[in-house]
């Protein structure tokens, strides 16, 4: 069966009308499919019935952080443009909103990257960051600075378009606060100056762009095997990074990435100057990028049919053996494979000395999420914190934390070898007495090294534990009184 | 508070580290069999 690249709805949806939100959603939409889980809750594809247009529906339960939603809602109606997601209308229904917003039926760049286990040529690349570029120089234009660009924050439409999503930590600039000096973003994407807390503008986000770039060449940003924290300490001090092996691509791509990764935002390129790059202005149209998203989305569905033939085998057979079958291996290597790096592999190796399954290296790859130290100021009662951006309420453990217990897994998975080097007697020594480095065997700080890491995680997940005991109680209040505020 | 606490937890650390690296730097200039 073969993808439908295009629907043709009857007329454009604008937004939804006034008469449509006043009644019931499903009255107004047919939910069709679980898409996957974004941000915040989980995101529906639905029939608008009185176009026919297919959108999107994030459901967030009202639980969640509401204010980053009402912040997220807010940008995106501000917005008019083809390169920024739509946003439709929304509904209360039982005890979650339901935000109505453009559909893009390719999926994000990393859903691409992930699902065809093979990361993007220089052309495609050229193609999505010229049109992730018009997206920016909009939202600049805007004064607003998106502050969480990364492959898996662009979506493409069927037609090839990229189009800027997920504006949960999106932040407005005035007059009166140029430079805002809230620490918000991705970790391995985030900018050194947001880094350092010294206070930041749009070029904040050309950073992320580079980094980026770098994601879709390479499949993973720079610094992602590596502690996310010790990441943090390298990025401002550390010369901007590079491509692994800068000779695999063209002087100009390499330029552009240059370009974007300046340490000292006054000397980094705007989007509007970038725009005007011999990379960008080489990039071939969107149709190009077509190819590439029906490929995706053929291999998307192809793996549901599996699952659902397998699904139905092992009911009609009642074989719990069909189970195991493991849908998450299955690579495509078609024969233009040449030369492109493969994502799986490579992050896969970074993560732990195994080959780990496909489908893994995506919740992986997920839970390298965004992270938030300091909440804006408009929102005191969180400073100080770092917050998971999902499920805040129920889970508010931060998603880097996330990431290294999913490590964590893998590494047991891997036979617990990091498990050995975490012993209870590799305890730190004592702050100003790293002499004792010196009395130790080669072996012996081999091994303290190795155990490094997991030791430090079991540090931070033990405070983080500590903080979230005392500020649980808060929590549940602020939780409760937003729940008497549902119909804001 | 939290924040202190992680940035005195990290940089602990990243001393530490330092410091490891350090000596298995100055042990293989010392020793040339070391590898």
């Amino acid at each position: 069966e073969k993808v439908q690249m295009r629907h043709h709805p009857r007329r454009q949806l604008k937004k939804l009308s006034e008469d449509s939100l006043t009644k019931q959603p499903e009255e107004v939409l047919d939910v069709l499919e679980k898409l996957g889980e974004g941000s915040y809750g989980c995101v529906f594809k639905a029939n608008h019935k009185e176009t026919g247009e297919i959108v999107a529906i994030k459901q967030v339960p009202v639980e969640s952080d509401l204010q980053e939603i009402i912040k997220e809602i807010s940008i995106m109606q501000q917005c008019n443009s083809p390169h920024v997601v739509r946003y439709y209308g929304s509904y209360f229904k039982n005890s979650d909103l339901w935000i109505v917003m453009e559909y893009c039926g390719g999926g994000s760049v990393s859903d691409i990257i992930r699902i065809r286990n093979k990361t993007l040529t220089e052309e495609e690349i050229a193609t999505v960051i010229h049109s992730t570029l018009k997206g920016l120089e909009y939202l600049h234009f805007m004064r607003k600075i998106h502050r969480d660009i990364k492959a898996g924050n662009i979506l493409l439409n069927t037609e090839g378009q990229a189009k800027l999503a997920d504006f949960g930590v999106a932040g407005q600039l005035t007059d009166t606060m140029a430079k805002r000096n809230t620490v918000i973003g991705t970790p391995f994407w985030m900018a050194p100056e947001v880094i350092q807390e010294i206070g930041y503008n749009c070029v904040a986000d050309i950073w992320s762009l580079g980094i980026t770039a770098i994601e879709m060449a390479e499949g993973k940003p720079p610094y992602a095997d590596i502690h996310p924290m010790r990441a943090i300490f390298m990025i401002p001090t550390n010369p901007p990074p590079t491509f692994r092996n800068p000779d695999q691509w063209s002087p100009d791509f390499v330029d552009f990435v240059k370009k974007c990764l300046v340490k000292n935002p006054e000397n980094r390129a705007t989007a509007t100057q970038l725009l005007l790059h011999p990379f960008i202005k080489s990039a071939k149209p969107n149709s190009i990028l077509r190819a590439l998203i029906q490929d995706a989305m053929e291999i998307k569905l192809k793996r549901q049919e599996e699952a659902d033939q397998r699904e139905q085998d092992a009911e009609d057979e009642n074989n719990s053996d069909e189970d195991e079958v493991d849908q998450g291996t299955m690579v495509r290597a078609g024969a233009d494979d040449c030369g492109t790096v493969r994502a799986a592999g490579s992050l896969a190796s970074s993560f732990s000395g195994t080959m780990i399954e496909h489908e893994d290296t995506g919740t992986m790859q997920s839970q390298l999420g965004t992270m938030v130290i300091n909440s804006d100021d408009e929102d005191e009662e969180e400073a100080g914190t770092m917050k998971r951006r999902d499920d805040t309420m129920q889970q508010p453990k931060p998603s880097f934390l996330e990431y290294f217990e999913q490590k964590e897994v893998n590494n047991h998975n891997d036979g617990g070898r990091r498990g050995e080097n975490n012993a209870e007697n590799r305890k730190l020594p004592a702050e100003g007495d790293l002499e004792v480095v010196g009395t130790w065997s080669v072996e012996e700080l081999r091994v303290r090294l190795a155990s490094l890491d997991p030791q430090m995680e079991q540090e931070i997940e033990e405070i983080h534990q500590r903080y979230q005991a005392k500020r649980q109680p808060i929590l549940d209040a602020i939780a409760a009184k937003k729940r008497l505020q549902q119909n804001f | 508070l939290f924040m202190k606490e992680l940035e005195h937890i990290v940089k602990s650390y990243e001393v530490y580290r330092q410091a490891l690296l350090s000596e298995l730097e100055a042990r293989s200039q010392r020793q040339p069999w070391y590898t």
